[in-house]
């Protein structure tokens, strides 16, 4: 990974004798190359390594023994403080319920991770109620009632022929006669690009003002994370993100791109397909995972 | 963008930036701007216009040949595979209708019996586009699903079968091999079967890509790509890198949602988007 590259580079530029500016200039470009092949947004990275070689022209690379190790352990702060600190909490409502509202990208993972979620809930002693908001898909509705029926968790729908919009405040209504603290809106996947469908959450947002708006994003999504993260947090404003399929082997720059241009927490990771793959988010693992 | 300029290190730079921001790769980028440059020096090019030609030309030269689906035999096979959400259902569903356009008699098969509605929500495509159904019960086989569907094709006279799986991570070494055995039976079925092994990728896919190409390709063989989801912003590079290396081809887009929304994969037109 990135640290053997370092060592190496470093092997050479120490060859010379002692270290320069321009030596770590040279070794940077390695940091570049490692976050790129991660899928980091091409203007991300740049932001990033000129932080990184700022700190990295320091005494503390050039003075030490093992230069190699100090860029990496920069490399490594930065990474972690810029992805957050562990925060997966839900903003609880003063004023039960608290709505939850998932949005992003056709087959990002938000049907699933909205039965994870109501999972997690349930577990921290909450009364959740799913909400079948996706009108459009083939036997979206279904899904989601599946899973419920699998979870034993109470889901809401009106069927397809109800607006979504419709769907998530009857949902609420229902959530306050019903005792569900918790509202989790599952929503259709859209395109940040598509004008009607983004007007359509702004509708829905506006109608039942939710706690939380969640973009789930797939972990191996590449440069276009940024684009559709920048898109949704400026028509909806994000409070957070989740991250999808990370049990696979992507690198997941994705996580870092998002986070750095939305500045929202990484709340929640989705580890697998089964109901109880979901865990809070880990920046630094994830640091650790990107480098390679 | 034309006209005549000097063509120095900072324009290169930023064609490099263009292309890796369309998820072409680092690798990939520098070797296209690599060999660009050197033409630029040999033909002693100054204009913009005759440069992006140039460009484009050793894009599509990576990209290969456009190659149609293998729907020669009778029923032909096509097995599509591809990871979770990549859109897999929704292209078999565009892809039945396009044969059935054609005047073909299609069955698509229900070979996903692990997620939830996975075999409700193909069924809804199989109404909407008028062609015949194999399923089993929820957690059944999925090669035995498979196997009934061949079976079928043959005694419906069928001219095409499409044998729709889960979506699964290429790293999760027991799901490739359930993959490998639904191939297998196929293929014992018939040895020129499947006749292809359509590998679905989402075009927001970074390079992440490339791996999935690779280990569903040493796993079951695959024979082209439907490259989805070209009607949002990304641009699917990946394919580039996965032709140079792999050279598995791109034979199908999806730019759409709806029944339409598939098209035969254009190199030229390809390479343009990727500079629009
Ligand atoms: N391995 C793995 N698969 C996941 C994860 N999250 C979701 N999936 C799978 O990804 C696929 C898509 O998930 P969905 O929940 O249908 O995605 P969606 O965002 O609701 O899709 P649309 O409603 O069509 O936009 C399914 O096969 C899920 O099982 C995860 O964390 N790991
Ligand atoms: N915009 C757009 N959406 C697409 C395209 N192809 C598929 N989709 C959407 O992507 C989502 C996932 O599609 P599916 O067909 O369920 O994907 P899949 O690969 O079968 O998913 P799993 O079976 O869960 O692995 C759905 O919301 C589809 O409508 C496309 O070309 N463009
Ligand atoms: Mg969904
Ligand atoms: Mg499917």
């Amino acid at each position: 990974g990135l640290a053997e590259k370092l060592q190496g580079t470093f092997q050479k530029l120490k060859g010379k004798g002692k270290l320069s500016e321009a030596d770590v200039k040279k070794a940077m470009r390695e940091v570049r190359l490692a976050l790129l092949e991660a899928d980091v947004n091409y203007k991300v990275v740049k932001d990033f390594v000129s932080k990184v070689q700022e700190r990295a022209v320091g005494q503390e690379v050039l003075k030490s023994l093992t230069p190699a190790q100090q860029v990496i352990k920069i490399v490594n702060e930065e990474l972690t403080n810029l992805m957050g600190g562990e925060q997966s909490k839900i903003k609880i409502a003063s004023k039960p319920p608290t709505v939850i509202m998932l949005v992003g990208l056709q087959g990002a993972g938000k049907t699933t991770t909205a039965g994870k979620l109501a999972n997690v809930l349930r577990k921290q002693g909450r009364r959740p109620l799913l909400v079948a908001g996706d009108i459009y898909r083939p036997a979206a509705i279904k899904q989601l009632q599946v899973l419920g029926e699998q979870l034993d968790l109470p889901v809401f729908s009106l069927g397809d022929k109800q607006s979504p919009v419709n769907i998530a405040r009857a949902a609420v209504e229902h959530a306050k006669n019903h005792g569900n603290d918790m509202v989790i809106i599952d929503t259709a996947g859209r395109l940040h690009v598509d004008e009607e469908l983004m007007q359509e959450l702004s509708d829905i947002k506006e109608n039942v003002e939710p706690d939380e708006i969640l973009l789930v994003v797939d972990a191996m999504t590449g440069q276009d994370a940024v684009n559709v993260a920048q898109t949704f947090n400026e028509q909806l404003g994000l409070t957070g993100v989740i991250l999808t399929k990370l049990d696979g082997d992507t690198r997941g720059g994705a996580a870092l791109s998002v986070k750095a241009v939305t500045g929202c927490p990484i709340k929640y990771a989705g580890v697998g397909e089964k109901l109880d793959a979901l865990e809070p988010f880990h920046p630094d693992r994830m640091a650790g995972r990107i480098l390679g | 963008v034309s006209g005549k300029r000097e063509f120095d290190e900072d324009f290169f730079e930023e064609l490099e930036e263009i292309l890796v921001q369309g998820d072409v790769g680092v690798n990939t980028a520098l070797e296209l701007v690599d060999r660009l440059r050197d033409a630029v020096k040999e033909q002693k090019i100054k204009e913009t216009e005759r440069l992006y030609q140039v460009l484009e030309q050793s894009i599509v030269e990576m990209l290969g040949e456009d190659q149609p689906l293998n729907v020669g035999a009778k029923p032909s096979v096509i097995m599509v595979v591809g990871v979770n959400g990549a859109g897999k259902t929704t292209t078999i569903g565009k892809l039945a209708h396009q044969f059935k356009d054609q005047g073909k008699r299609v069955i698509i098969a229900a070979g996903d019996t692990f997620r939830a509605a996975a075999i409700d929500q193909l069924e809804v495509w199989a109404n909407r586009v008028g062609t015949q159904i194999i399923k089993h019960q929820e957690g059944s086989d999925p090669a035995a699903v498979a196997f009934d569907a061949i079976q079928a094709a043959r005694s419906r006279n069928a001219d095409v079968v499409i044998i729709d799986t889960a979506g699964r991570l290429q790293n999760k070494t027991n799901l490739m091999k359930e993959l490998q055995k639904v191939h297998r039976v196929i293929n014992r079925e018939d040895p020129a079967a499947p006749h292809e092994v359509l590998l679905v990728l989402d075009a927001t896919t970074g390079q992440n890509a490339i791996s999935q190409a690779k280990v569903f390709k040493e796993a079951v063989g695959v024979t082209g790509i439907a490259l989805t989801k070209l009607d949002g912003t990304a641009k699917g590079g990946v394919v580039l890198g996965i032709a140079n290396e792999l050279k598995i081809p791109v034979k199908l887009i999806g730019v759409g949602e709806g029944v339409e929304d598939l098209r035969p994969f254009d190199a030229e037109e390809f390479a343009r988007a990727l500079f629009a």
